[in-house]
């Protein structure tokens, strides 16, 4: 857009498509473009990048990033993070890089393989657990996804491990059944440990469209999503949906992905984020 | 649903010959809006109101027919008209085997859509396809289409070398010696920006040769459709698409900026995780569907 522009009628439409093609959605491209019409009147001296970043943060508060307040509130109990989202996003590959961060910052991790359905799921976690160095739950393919996340959660109590990531099928947030399914997980996971799930990440590809939404808004009506991971993001998506997701349900984002890799992690940061949307 | 909002802005059409002027603007703003809010992209959506504000400029208002009614009728038949009119069927081969070759983004149902293929060929096409599994990156990805391949008595050849094009190669000429008609080749998921996997796909076409090569999108993604479908088809002219996890609640309009901007038909849709949800191309359902 360059800095030295004026803000006319015809840069903020150019700015507008831009918002647009990253995924915005038509609402929240209009309110960042009335955000900048009005702050331009009453600010000539910020450069209208630093103008249009700061909107965009606007969005953005209050969020925070993957890094979670940890130990003081679990004691000697594990940390459980439930992992959630429609099919091919990237779950599973999201749970086997958590789970490597979680090692590397030294903490013992078990990995629950609840995903009995999709053919070679649980072998595909196996691989990454391997990689990652890591220990894994599973069960027989086609086994109550409830009944291994309670295994799971059950063997990583009795030894000690500190995080417990589960692993759950892909499924679309219009199939009731499979939504209850998810509930069932959840509420089996708190009967066994109070205040488990501490975590629920609601993992979306970040090529994904307005869809993204309604997946925000039925995931977390049934099994209370708390964060969001936004996948796919070496490529060219920018998940502008995040925006919207975070307007309406306060969701904060807390990791991106970047990659196929183990390493291919990172916190979200709501500044490279916004700058990144015009890139 | 778009009927509605046609039917207030243009209640002022009636009696008037013709819709034109400043109607046009308001009718079709709530188009674009609406097409945007569908996942079509910002260029697609912007040529196809420009070409139905020109259609409707020198329309009459039919008699009896509400403006808005007729309105939406100039948008539903262009939109199905774009999207191909009517059902594109699979371009089988005369002498030697079928192949087909899937590609396209990570996870968007290619070693799902490869088996589906596989059970409707054999199935209801009576014919006797074979499986190459030259995905030779992703953790089980073997394993996954082995799995499916072994549920529907469809032999999967598996990698050689850990090298995909060697990989496909030999599993064509191994569907050959078995008279199997029918080939049908699964990759690895893969970004268009990424130019050592992009090569990998030009090599196996350049060799291969297929006869179909299937772009599997899946219907829920967003402004990125474009520049991925554009990529992909520059590089590899790519003949169909394949539009999966249509069971869920997504509008779809990337079908149409995919159809936009290369002119490849959607020949198929994914329907479910099943095997056999898998079905040809309704354009008129697409159309309704992306129209809200
Ligand atoms: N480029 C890129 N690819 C990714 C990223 N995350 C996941 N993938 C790829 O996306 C594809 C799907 O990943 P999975 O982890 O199997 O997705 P999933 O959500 O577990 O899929 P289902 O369990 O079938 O619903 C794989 O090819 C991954 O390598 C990412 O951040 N960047
Ligand atoms: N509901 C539904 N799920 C589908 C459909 N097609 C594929 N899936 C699911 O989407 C997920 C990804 O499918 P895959 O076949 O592994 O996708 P892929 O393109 O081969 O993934 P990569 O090889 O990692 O790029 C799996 O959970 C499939 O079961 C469909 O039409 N409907
Ligand atoms: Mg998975
Ligand atoms: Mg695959």
């Amino acid at each position: 857009l360059g800095t030295g522009r004026r803000v006319d009628e015809a840069m903020l439409d150019e700015l507008e498509e831009i918002l647009l093609s990253a995924d915005l959605g038509v609402d929240t491209a209009e309110r960042v473009v009335s955000g900048l019409r009005e702050r331009v009147k009453h600010d000539a001296d910020t450069p209208l990048d630093r103008l249009i970043e700061e909107e965009v943060l606007a969005l953005l508060k209050p969020t925070s990033s993957g890094l979670v307040p940890q130990a003081e509130n679990f004691g000697d109990q594990p940390r459980v993070v439930l992992v959630v989202g429609v099919n091919g996003t990237g779950k599973t590959t999201t749970v086997a890089k958590l789970a490597a961060r979680e090692k590397r910052e030294g903490r013992r991790v078990m990995l629950v393989a609840a995903d009995t359905f999709r053919a070679a799921a649980v072998e595909q976690l196996e691989i990454w657990a391997g990689r990652a160095g890591v220990d894994l739950v599973k069960a027989a393919h086609g086994a109550d996804p409830a009944a291994v996340a309670f295994d799971g959660l059950n063997a990583a109590m009795a030894r000690g491990h500190q995080v417990v990531l589960v692993d759950t099928a892909g499924r679309l947030h219009n199939k009731k059944n499979l939504m209850s399914e998810l509930d069932k997980i959840t509420r089996v996971l708190s009967r066994r440990l109070p205040g488990a799930p501490h975590e629920v990440l609601l993992v979306l590809d970040g090529t994904t469209g307005q869809n993204a939404l309604s997946q925000a808004r039925i995931f977390t009506e049934a099994t209370g999503v708390t964060g969001l991971v936004l996948t796919k993001l070496d490529g060219t998506a920018r998940g502008g949906i995040a925006l919207a997701i975070h307007q309406e349900l306060g969701l904060p984002v807390r990791w991106i992905g970047v990659g196929e890799g183990l390493e291919d992690l990172e916190p979200f940061d709501p500044s490279l984020y916004a700058r990144a949307l015009f890139e | 649903a778009l009927q509605e909002r046609f039917d207030g802005i243009l209640r002022s059409l009636k009696g008037q010959a013709k819709i034109s002027g400043s109607n046009i603007e308001d009718a079709t703003r709530e188009i674009r809006r609406a097409l945007l809010e569908a996942d079509v992209s910002v260029q697609v959506a912007r040529d196809f109101v420009a070409r139905v504000a020109e259609e409707a400029r020198g329309a009459e208002v039919l008699k009896g027919v509400l403006p808005g009614q007729q309105f939406v009728k100039i948008v539903h038949d262009q939109l199905v008209e774009l999207l191909g009119g009517q059902n594109a069927p699979l371009v089988l081969a005369t002498g030697g085997p079928t192949v087909i070759m899937m590609v396209g983004l990570q996870g968007s149902g290619k070693t799902t859509s490869a088996a589906k293929l596989a059970k409707l060929l054999k199935g209801k096409m009576g014919r006797r396809p074979f499986l190459v599994a030259a995905d030779i990156y992703r953790p089980a990805a073997v394993e996954q289409l082995a799995v499916l391949g072994r549920d529907l008595g469809v032999p999967v050849f598996r990698p050689v070398d850990n090298d995909a094009l060697k990989t496909a190669r030999l599993g064509l000429a191994e569907a050959q010696s078995g008279h199997f008609d029918t080939v049908i080749l699964d990759t690895a998921g893969r970004l268009h920006i990424d130019e050592g996997m992009m090569q990998e796909l030009e090599r196996i076409r350049a060799e291969l040769n297929p006869h179909e090569i299937l772009f599997v999108a899946d219907s829920m993604i967003g402004q990125d459709a474009v520049r991925a479908a554009r990529d992909f088809h520059q590089r590899l002219a790519f003949t169909g698409v394949v539009l999966t996890k249509l069971d869920g609640d997504t509008r779809g309009g990337a079908a149409m900026s995919i159809r936009a901007v290369t002119g490849a038909p959607v020949k198929f849709t994914g329907t479910g995780e099943k095997l056999d949800a898998l079905e040809p191309f309704h354009p008129e359902r697409l159309a309704q569907r992306i129209l809200g």
